[in-house]
């Protein structure tokens, strides 16, 4: 069981740190910020042990706690993505994760996500926002039949109109 | 496999049959409020077994569709028709690597005189689930990420320990 | 004490209603939907006995727990409003409250906003969404300066900019 | 009166003297995540005395501005200087209905070698502000409304306990 622990803590510790940077690279920023995962000594390290910390660009050792809403939202995006990336689902949902994000942000995160999508390992993203869901291959729209008092459905593919 | 889409009936405020799809490697959901999207990630979740903070909270009968205009006669009362108005089911649709579609996984909610009864046949989705239960519980409490970074250490955690 | 809360109650009950009709009316329901506050009996209702319900259009005495995410937002906003009417504070400081909302109910609550700010009832807003700030009168743009290390400032009118 | 402008030394993230405004009716505050939009809303909380979960939840010497990129020397060890680098101050500049400007409210941290002082010198301020308390706490917690309605009743409760 710690084996398998460690093995699975091993790998996420490795990934967070990449994806973050991924997340937090910007022009002014070129090597972003920085995350990593702490083990604290412990028999049972997968009971209590595991602590996460991470710094955008140009911040040091700061309590998390003391980061704006949507820089905790990039923080805990890059962490559900390591995660992911351990053991992937063959689908993964997420709903309205973009809400504290401002634009660039945004388009991070669904650049991200769209580098990461497959066949294999599909994302479904419900979104708000334009700068993100412009990104995606396809949309399935969603509206309120009030008549009918039911939802409906109408989808679009975007990645055949124009390549982008 | 891939999923390719979702068969729904009667689930939440998706009224009679309808196909949600098809889905694509990056799809994203879209569309205005309360027209049905949180809906449509409950019946991905409801379909693969997860025990979804979302819905887990709701008793499983809210999960059938109903139409607060109708009276209650037309609603409930009506015997011959009592079943399919009152049990809601989803179904997903895969496409494996051979290209075979296969509907692997269908999730039934029935209430009838004999009481309540609730089916799930999941063969191929079983296997390739062990960390839905995760993924989908991590994506619905992302919707508040930043509540989600208070408790980060808790998550890694809870999914340290799921996945090992 | 009582004649105090009783006092109180009354008038955010009264207003409850209409904040909210205004904040749910469309051309597809002129009407909009239906809140009040309801008082449980008891020797101290103060201390425990006030429910909240709000119901947007063509939805009926349901939970209020069955609503989505931004109906669930603009109904709290519509009690945070009437509480405000009761005893307005010279300045009303929201940050990112529009963060679950779409493009229509955002322009109602920016335009409920505009319709009750004076100059004697401030309101101060922090947003994300251009469909928002757009319908501001000031702007205060905020940059971070990351040579310096410092927040700055822009400030700009734009009720200047041609009558809207 | 009205809220002309806030003057802010030190706050935060907004290092050396600042004037942040004007304010208008109807003021939408704007810009990238980690700008320090909600730092703002922080000052304004801090001059006015309100006891914001967020405000409290900080350590009143992480009110201070500081430049984690300096060396603790620049920070910390200069006692000419100290006063200066280790002292935070927000002043709120009303403008009363006959035109005439006033400096109504002052709050004011100061770190040094005799301890810490917290003054807060509250004129005007005082009477126009009963429900200040109130106000910026719920739109604090506007901030995730979805939370906030779950706690409706409890939040109607604590409202109608205060402003009676
Ligand atoms: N069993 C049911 N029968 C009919 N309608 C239902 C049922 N369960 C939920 N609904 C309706 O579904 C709607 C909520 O849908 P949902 O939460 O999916 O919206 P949404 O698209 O996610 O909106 P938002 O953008 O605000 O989050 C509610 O209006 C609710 O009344
Ligand atoms: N005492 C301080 N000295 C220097 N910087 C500080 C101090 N306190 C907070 N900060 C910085 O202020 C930033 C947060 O600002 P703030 O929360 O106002 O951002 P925001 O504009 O609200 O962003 P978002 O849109 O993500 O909510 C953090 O990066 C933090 O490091
Ligand atoms: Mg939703
Ligand atoms: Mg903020």
């Amino acid at each position: 069981r710690l084996t398998k622990f460690r093995n699975a803590f091993n790998h996420i510790s490795e990934q967070i740190d990449k994806i973050y940077k991924d997340l937090t690279k910007s022009k002014t920023f070129p090597l972003g910020g920085t995350a990593y995962l702490s083990l604290e000594d412990s028999e049972e390290p997968y009971l209590d042990g595991v602590k996460f910390h991470a710094m955008p660009p140009m911040k040091r050792f700061r309590d998390m706690e003391q980061l704006s809403g949507g820089e905790k939202t990039v923080a805990a995006l890059a962490l559900l993505f390591a995660i992911h990336s351990f053991r992937p689902a063959p689908f993964f949902v997420l709903d309205e994760v973009d809400a504290a994000l401002d634009n660039a942000n945004v388009a991070k995160v669904a650049n991200y996500i769209k580098s990461r999508a497959s066949n294999e390992f599909q994302f479904i993203v419900i979104s708000l926002k334009s700068t993100f869901y412009e990104r995606a291959q396809a949309l399935v729209g969603i509206y309120k039949d009030q008549d009918e008092n039911t939802s409906r459905l109408l989808t679009m593919r975007l990645k055949d109109l124009g390549d982008d | 496999g891939r999923l390719v889409q979702l068969e729904v009936h009667n689930f939440k405020s998706y009224k009679g049959h309808q196909v949600i799809g098809p889905f694509d490697d990056f799809t994203s959901v879209i569309g205005p409020n309360g027209a049905g999207k949180s809906n449509l990630m409950d019946a991905i979740s409801f379909v693969v077994g997860v025990q979804s903070a979302h819905l887990r909270s709701a008793r499983l009968r809210d999960l059938v569709y109903i139409n607060e205009r109708d009276s209650q006669a037309a609603n409930e009362s009506d015997d011959s028709n009592s079943s399919s108005s009152r049990s809601a089911s989803v179904t997903a649709v895969y496409q494996n690597s051979d290209g075979a579609i296969s509907s692997a996984g269908l999730s039934e909610y029935r209430i009838n005189n004999r009481g309540v009864t609730y089916a799930r046949y999941c063969t191929v989705l079983e296997a390739e689930n062990i960390l839905g239960d995760v993924e989908t519980v991590a994506s619905q409490s992302s919707k508040d990420l930043t509540r989600l970074i208070e408790q980060i250490s808790g998550l890694v955690k809870f999914i340290l320990q799921v996945i090992i």
